[in-house]
């Protein structure tokens, strides 16, 4: 469990996955 | 380019080389240690996508012999607890991905009850890797590697089970969320590659990114696999997932592969549950997208389709999204509507039985259409020699000729028909010039002529003398002219 | 002028004890049995005469137990910050091989052993034959860790961090303070991407400061560089980090031990752009010794 422990991460939105970089 | 790729490919072979001799020898910490060397080589910005792709599989091809080695150590007892955590160590993340998915491989194909944490851990840990091109691949490796690994059974069947498989060995949901994820995130990259590099390579970049599709076409092939999506999940789950993600890349290259994919993989029971997002979904994609070739396609399949019962309002909803199509894409050009409207008319002629029934669905495509050319041309007749007027004589000769009674297609069939369907001579005499016209006359003529019966036209009185008087009067007219 | 005897140091206990690795001045690592504060240090001296039957005479025979911190700058100098004497024999002749038992009780060992760039900390057994001329010395050295347990407190760490119009990232680390096999367990969120980022590391730096006031002298050294991230995230990208400490060479944070030098760590968040440019946000994060009992305990 160590191993895979992770921070819960905020979800991209659409918009900004699909964006252009800026 | 080729330079470069054997260079790349030299270094490889090396360094297997001497990861197998240490995986002999038992050495397996400095195995890893050339393993990650080699996979370093994939780092590289050096290389076309198609040089990458050569790379990537000879170091697959190596990765196995470790995966190899892993398992036949864990099946001969040997514990390997803090592999997991020990190739973390590596200090650039392309190595350290690669190693932690063959470990976490070979992880749950050992230990099914690490595979619900695993999968997850893998596919959120790859989004260390933004780079397009080398992501792409990294997470073509992840689904690739985990593609029997993947849980197919349903929270049911495990409660079910007697044997006490634990839950967290995964189910069903797990797998779909874990693809969609790679899916979204694959897609996400492969959109975002348009914008890399200066817009003098744009046309090269399109190509490229075709060459790459299929790395993400994968992922829905991979969810097509699995037996426990049945047509509740596909509906509320699957088909969701994916349209959200194409919808909302609004790329033309990706939306208009994507659509297409989704109709080749999935069964087709599974499409006739969700026409209605489907083809909502297709009014929303971007202007750039064939949206003309995603309705064909998957009229055509449903045409096709054999053992399965339609449901009887299938035309309906097909000829209502259509016009929302048609309506939400005012820059449609004529032809593709024309094409459309056409596929509508041929799975009309194969799917409905009933002659009335599918007489009316014809004239009611043919309806639409008509209003749609006039609305578009306004007053202008669609020229013989145009592409327009190539494809509206393919259209109207479809009704004619292939949807006739007992599927005729020569003889008189099809000239009764024509007088059958109330919009025909309509769209052909309001909207066509008349050298399109002259050869739709000429196609009915022949077709008769053509079968030798013409003496038995008024003989076997299958055509009335009504009939003939229309036909010679108003069809026959542009060829007099 | 040869040394007439051979001095050889047999700590009680020694083939139960743990032996713990110290980096020597020259890059090289040394092994030594590992105490704790609070622990006896007790063992035997031996004395082996060089030649058998010939007599060497002494003014004394004495151990002790010495720890001190030697700054590199001032060699000649040695700060003994523990010292303990116990004499083993009165001023006389040795005419055979002998062997003398020594303890030193309960020792306090306050700080651990530590050999940096411009310091070291060392704690060690010495034994003396005191001469007329020159004495026989025999110096065996321990390795002390200090060992905490797990902080009441410990927060994580967490901020946002931008420059105008540019870059703006949230990061987050877990914890604030770290035991030295502990996971940094992290995340980079991204609020605003208008340059084009080539990749994203994490390093951890050691800084060792020797003396006080005007004449603190800093050291610093990169221990680990951590790649966290290839190629360009856009805006709403959160990018993992998860980073093991025990893949490293680390101390325990150090804070001005006996007034003479620190040992701290920092956490340093590096964005190299396309054009080599670096943008880096540096934290310091606390590390401590958690003891393996504890562990188990809690495993």
């Amino acid at each position: 469990q160590e191993s895979t422990r992770r921070l819960t991460i905020k979800k991209q939105t659409l918009d900004d996955a699909y964006a252009a970089p800026a | 380019q080729e330079k470069r790729l054997d260079e790349s490919l030299g270094n490889v072979k090396i360094q297997s080389f001497h990861m197998k001799c240490c995986l002999d020898r038992g050495k397996l910490m400095e195995a890893l240690k050339h393993a990650s060397n080699m996979i370093t080589e994939l780092r590289t910005n050096q290389l076309s996508p198609k040089s990458y792709y050569e790379l990537y599989m000879a170091v697959c091809d190596q990765l196995r012999h470790m995966e190899m080695y892993l398992l036949d150590e864990f099946n001969r007892g040997r514990k390997l607890a803090d592999l997991y955590e020990l190739v973390q160590y590596a200090g650039n993340i392309i190595p350290r991905l690669y190693l932690l998915i063959t470990v976490g491989l070979v992880y749950m194909k050992t230990t099914p009850g690490s595979r619900r944490d695993i999968l997850k851990d893998l596919v959120e840990m790859c989004r260390g890797v933004q780079h397009p091109l080398r992501g792409l691949f990294l997470r073509n490796y992840l689904l690739q590697s985990c593609r029997n690994i993947l849980p197919d059974v349903t929270v049911e069947e495990i409660a079910g089970d007697g044997d006490g498989k634990e839950e967290h060995s995964g189910t069903i949901e797990d797998s779909i969320e874990f693809i969609l994820l790679n899916f979204a995130e694959m897609n996400k990259l492969w959109v975002r590659m348009q914008h890399q590099g200066h817009t003098r390579d744009k046309d090269r970049r399109e190509k490229e990114r075709l060459e790459l599709r299929l790395l993400v076409g994968t992922n829905l092939v991979r969810l097509s696999q699995l037996e426990s999506i049945d047509i509740e999940r596909y509906k509320n789950v699957v088909l969701p997932g994916i349209l959200e993600q194409v919808v909302s890349c609004r790329d033309g290259i990706a939306q208009e592969y994507l659509m297409e994919c989704l109709i080749q993989v999935f069964p087709d029971e599974f499409h006739l549950t969700t026409l209605q997002p489907f083809l909502h979904s297709c009014a929303k994609l971007v202007p750039s997208v064939n949206v003309k070739n995603i309705i064909i396609a998957l009229i055509d399949r449903l045409a096709l389709s054999k053992d399965i019962d339609l449901p009887d309002d299938l035309f309906d909803i097909f000829s209502s999204q259509i016009s929302n199509i048609i309506q939400s894409r005012p820059d449609m050009i004529l032809e593709d509507i024309i094409s459309m409207e056409g596929s509508l008319i041929n799975f009309t002629i194969k799917k409905i039985n009933a002659e009335s029934k599918r007489e009316e669905s014809i004239d009611s495509v043919l309806q639409s259409t008509l209003n749609v050319i006039k609305e578009k041309c306004n007053k202008a007749r669609i020229q013989y020699r145009t592409n327009i007027g190539k494809e509206l004589l393919k259209f109207l000769k479809l009704p004619i000729t292939h949807g006739t009674q007992d599927g005729q297609t020569s003889g008189i069939a099809p000239i009764k028909m024509s007088l059958k369907l109330k919009v025909f001579k309509n769209l052909l005499k309001d909207v066509t010039d008349l050298e399109l016209q002259k050869q739709i006359t000429l196609s009915l003529l022949n077709s008769a002529l053509d079968s030798g019966i013409e003496d038995k036209i008024i003989e076997e009185n299958r055509l009335t003398l009504e009939e003939i008087e229309i036909f010679l009067s108003e069809l026959c007219e542009p060829l007099v002219k | 002028f040869r040394s007439g005897a051979d001095i050889d140091i047999i700590l009680d206990g020694a083939e139960n004890r743990k032996l713990a690795e110290i980096k020597s001045e020259d890059g090289k690592k040394d092994r030594y049995y590992l105490y704790y504060d609070g622990e006896t240090v007790s063992g035997k001296v031996n004395i082996t005469l060089k030649k058998p039957g010939t007599k060497l005479d002494h003014l004394g025979i004495k151990v002790e137990f010495i720890g001190e911190i030697e700054l590199y700058a001032d060699r000649g100098n040695h700060h003994e910050f523990s010292s303990l004497v116990k004499d083993l024999a009165r001023p006389g002749d040795l005419i055979q091989n002998t062997s003398y038992s020594f303890e030193f009780v309960n020792v306090e060992k306050p700080y651990e052993s530590y050999t940096g760039t411009n310091v070291r900390l060392r704690y060690f057994i010495r034994v003396t034959i005191v001469r007329r001329l020159s004495d026989i010395i025999k110096e065996m050295d321990i390795i002390v860790h200090t060992l905490a347990s797990y902080p009441e407190v410990n927060s994580p760490i967490k901020m946002e961090v931008g420059i105008e119009e540019c870059l703006h990232i949230e990061f987050e680390y877990n914890k604030s303070k770290y035991h030295l096999k502990d996971v940094i367990v992290g995340k980079i969120y991204f609020l605003l991407v208008r340059i084009k980022i080539k990749h994203m590391e994490i390093a951890i730096i050691k800084k060792e400061s020797t003396g006080i006031g005007q004449n603190t002298f800093n050291e610093n050294e990169t221990i680990a560089k951590y790649e966290i991230m290839d190629g360009a995230p856009v805006r709403g990208e959160s990018i993992p980090l998860r980073l093991f400490l025990a893949g490293y060479e680390l101390t325990p944070t150090m804070k001005d031990i006996n007034k003479k030098f620190s040992v701290r760590y920092f956490l340093n968040l590096v964005l190299v752009d396309e054009e080599e440019r670096r943008y880096f946000k540096q934290q310091e994060i606390i590390l401590w010794r958690k003891g393996e009992k504890t562990r188990k305990q809690i495993q």
